[in-house]
């Protein structure tokens, strides 16, 4: 089963909200989803429904003392399996700092543990080309893209697209990436320009599936609950139901 | 004058666009800010128009090799100083790492340089509290919040309210701040649940003028111009002189 990093350094493009809904939609499909929170503000660690965690019982744990994955994995109400983050997670670039080693220990760690499992890992990474994201892109597989249907976020691909390149030349391996389209508003002619220009550059990379601007998106969060909990019957659960069959058709997940 | 730091750990909140238009407002209320560009993705620099910017002549030559940010500042074509950013700001926050003083580079380098000129300082920050944006909050008099009229960004403004606290006892001062409600789309209901939280919790540290969602305030960046030189009838032109005036007639800048 492949590693999937969900990562833009453009801030509010709908990392944590495609993350939480394709767990869901995973999960739905019975795939058993196990999730990995890396960012501080460990929001889908809260969309999971989680409150109150301690240090010791989260990612943290795994990259100040080495504690194993496997002892810090635990069940969403909704049924997929988390890694949870806390505040604490903001120190760890500057504790890891200029160790060179320090990109690769999600990689080793996950090697050893949780992959056993069969199941998909995706990874919901903070806006920062940091040590912390650079730990997910060395574990990841693949990297799904999002971009939300505005100018800025558009520019955050281009840059993410030079730092992947670089980073596949130092791994001497590819790093497969798609790029799908969120927050789109049929009513805006921005949106349009927006998707043909990332059509235009990213060819066959960028899927079909375009997720709508939807409240019920931004308020399942909310209940700490999904989309297809939350509101079934909306335009987003449609469309992330739709994203993750077309990424499990097309093997994203394999 | 004050220096201002704009800023908010939860991604795609609206600092750039604020700090752009703000800035604008500024300049035609003849006030002639300066900006610091602290965000690696060098938003502001790229909305200000400026493009193909040297890593020795942006803000980075100030961290990496001390050189005087009067002599980084340039004109943008709308007529405010900025200093601006490149992407190899990204590598400061490790570069700098543990080291004590690395937090208060910033704030030393404006005292004996910028503040000479009388004018209002804005610095947009990138979307992680870093040493990049612990630089900009010691540098800074007052903080600006903005906080997008959903939920996951409402949790933002918590997060950052107990690392203000925290900062505020470890400088032994206080650090004033203003919240303003970005992306308000009167359509939604969530928006004004979102507003009567963000009230009910921080009272009238809230500016009243909100922001409206308005897609020219998302298309103008993509001109290198602000939202008075491309949209002077929009109603994001309308919201943003409206923040322009209110936070003068507070002294916010003062
Ligand atoms: N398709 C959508 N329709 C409406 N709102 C959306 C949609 N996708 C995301 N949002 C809202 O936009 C905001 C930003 O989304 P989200 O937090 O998922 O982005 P992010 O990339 O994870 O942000 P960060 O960079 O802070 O991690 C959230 O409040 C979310 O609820
Ligand atoms: N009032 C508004 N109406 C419509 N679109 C907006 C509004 N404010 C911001 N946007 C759009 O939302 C996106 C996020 O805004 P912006 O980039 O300013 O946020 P940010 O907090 O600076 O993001 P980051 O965390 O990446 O630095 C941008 O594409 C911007 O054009
Ligand atoms: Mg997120
Ligand atoms: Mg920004």
């Amino acid at each position: 089963m492949a590693t999937i990093a969900i990562f833009n350094q453009k801030g509010g493009v709908g990392k944590t909200t495609t993350c939480l809904n394709l767990t869901a939609g995973l999960t739905r499909a019975q795939r058993c989803p196990v999730v990995i929170d890396l960012d501080p503000q460990a929001h889908m660690t809260l969309a999971s429904g989680i409150h109150e965690v301690r240090q010791e019982e989260s990612v943290v744990a795994f990259f100040k003392s080495g504690k194993p994955l496997a002892q810090l994995v635990r069940q969403a109400q909704a049924g997929w399996e988390i890694v949870p983050a806390t505040l604490e997670l903001a120190k760890i670039d500057v504790m890891l700092g200029n160790d060179a080693k320090a990109g690769s220990l999600l990689r080793n760690g996950l090697s050893e543990e949780l992959t056993l499992t069969g199941a998909p890992i995706l990874i919901d990474c903070c806006p920062m080309l940091g040590v912390l994201t650079l730990n997910a892109l060395l574990a990841a597989d693949r990297v799904l893209i999002p971009v939300s249907a505005d100018f800025l976020s558009l520019q955050g691909v281009h840059r993410l697209e030079v730092a992947l390149n670089v980073l596949e030349s130092r791994l001497k391996r590819k790093i497969e990436r798609r790029v799908v389209v969120t927050r789109f508003d049929a009513r805006r002619k921005l949106a349009f320009e927006i998707f043909d220009k990332v059509r235009e550059r990213y060819g066959n990379l960028v899927c079909n599936t375009r997720i709508s601007e939807n409240v019920s998106l931004a308020t399942s969060p909310m209940h700490g609950k999904d989309i297809f909990n939350f509101a079934p019957a909306s335009p987003g659960a449609a469309d992330y139901k739709a994203l993750t069959l077309e990424l499990l058709k097309s093997g994203f997940f394999d």
